[in-house]
């Protein structure tokens, strides 16, 4: 077990238990700038857990950050950690940063859903899915990204249980999808919603499951341009960028299609590294590479949303 | 624990729509039991397929009859699981 937040090795991949004690320890050092939050369980009745950063101010707009809702995307996880700690690093320290948590809170769920994360460290690296039982079949999870309400059931999901793209018995069936969904209408106040996937190097904005724009494209298009921008400048990662029915395929059910239809502008979806290269199986020493240049698109978003109220 | 020894990772590229049509059909073939990491969508946009070793075979050939270019992105799935697995073991100690 780390000792400490400064010696927690940042470049290699860790277990569900190894990453919840991270949470603790963070909260344990810092307990003036970091919360834990538990906004539910998973199916197999594992805590679901967000690490809340708050300067302090009763229901302040917030910015939700999720990583690894596909447990498969291990390096995802990864980057959530690294997150966690940049922000304690630079709060007090980075202008830009402290001036959004001085107005703003940041929720980060690392461990999205617990249970296949765990499933893909002892049974298959390969799940991507949750681990709910389906009713009638021998084939278990559904997929969390098309689990939500909106547009949910439609083209780009599938109703077969066997599929890796199962859209699940009805809109917010996981537990995992619930919890946030009931977390954010609870809150009331997010104002930016980014849902961290990976690979293929992309970074999203709503639809997936119409191709109607939404009507906030041209400053989410003009977001987008500047987030990729600022993280390609880093280590020259190239990556694409647009509304998700555009850019990659129809998703019905997604997640930032909820979050956007709920109000929350500035609702984003990364896709990160690679490029097609190693795919799920992304090597631990690019871990900290990937994080860093995710940070600077994260920054930009971050600001924005600080600087642009609504 | 599921093992994924020579499970490879093709990377498709399609020319036209006609052959992104083909690889959704690939895609529907159950019995194979393709994992697509990234599914099929414009032509531009090529596709990663998870296959075990018993379909890699039907795979190849489907894919060459329908004149559909392919390279093997990942040779063998499990050596990448087993290093990323020793990896960690590593930094642990």
């Amino acid at each position: 077990r780390a000792l400490s937040v400064e010696t927690f090795n940042y470049a290699t991949y860790h277990t569900l238990n190894e990453i919840y004690d991270f949470m603790d320890l963070l909260v344990a050092e810092r307990p003036n700038l970091v919360s834990k939050i538990e906004i539910g369980y998973s199916t197999e009745g594992l805590p679901l857990n967000v690490l809340k950063f708050s300067t302090g101010g009763p229901n302040r707009p917030a910015i939700w950050i999720d990583t690894g809702i596909h447990s498969r995307e291990w390096v995802t996880q990864a980057t959530g950690v690294w997150f966690a700690k940049k922000i304690i690093s630079d709060y007090g320290k980075d202008e830009s940063l402290t001036a959004i948590l001085d107005k703003m809170d940041i929720f980060l769920e690392i461990i999205t859903n617990p249970d296949g994360f765990v499933f893909t460290h002892t049974q298959n690296r390969m799940w991507r899915k949750t681990r709910s039982i389906n009713a009638g079949s021998s084939c278990r999870g559904v997929d969390p990204n098309r689990n939500w309400d909106a547009g949910f059931g439609g083209l780009g999901s599938s109703r077969n249980p066997c599929s890796e793209t199962y859209h699940g018995p009805h809109a917010n069936s996981e537990p995992e999808v619930k919890a946030i969904v009931d977390f954010v209408k609870q809150h009331g106040n997010i104002k930016a919603f980014i849902s961290i996937h990976s690979y293929s190097q992309l970074l999203l904005y709503p639809y997936g499951y119409t191709k109607t724009p939404v009507p906030d494209q041209k400053e989410l298009d003009s977001i987008a341009t500047a987030a990729v921008t600022a993280l390609s400048s880093l280590y020259g990662t190239s990556y694409r960028y647009g509304s998700i029915i555009t850019t990659i395929y129809q998703a019905s059910g997604g997640t930032i299609d909820w979050t956007y239809n709920q109000g929350i502008k500035y609702s984003f979806t990364f896709e990160l590294r690679d490029a097609g290269r190693y795919g799920f199986m992304l090597p631990a020493n690019q871990i900290i590479p990937t994080a860093q240049e995710t940070w600077k698109a994260l920054m930009v978003i971050m600001e924005h949303a600080r600087d642009h109220p609504y | 624990t599921e093992v994924f020894v020579g499970h490879q990772v093709l990377r498709i590229s399609m020319a036209n729509e006609a052959q992104v049509e083909k690889m959704r059909e690939l895609e529907t073939m159950d019995h194979l039991q393709l994992d697509f990491w990234a599914s099929p969508s414009h032509p531009e946009r090529p596709v990663d397929v998870r296959v075990p070793f018993t379909s890699l075979q039907a795979v190849k050939v489907f894919l060459e009859q329908n004149n559909i270019q392919y390279f093997i992105l990942i040779k063998d799935l499990q050596r990448l699981v087993d290093d990323e697995k020793a990896q960690m073991v590593r930094q642990r100690s």
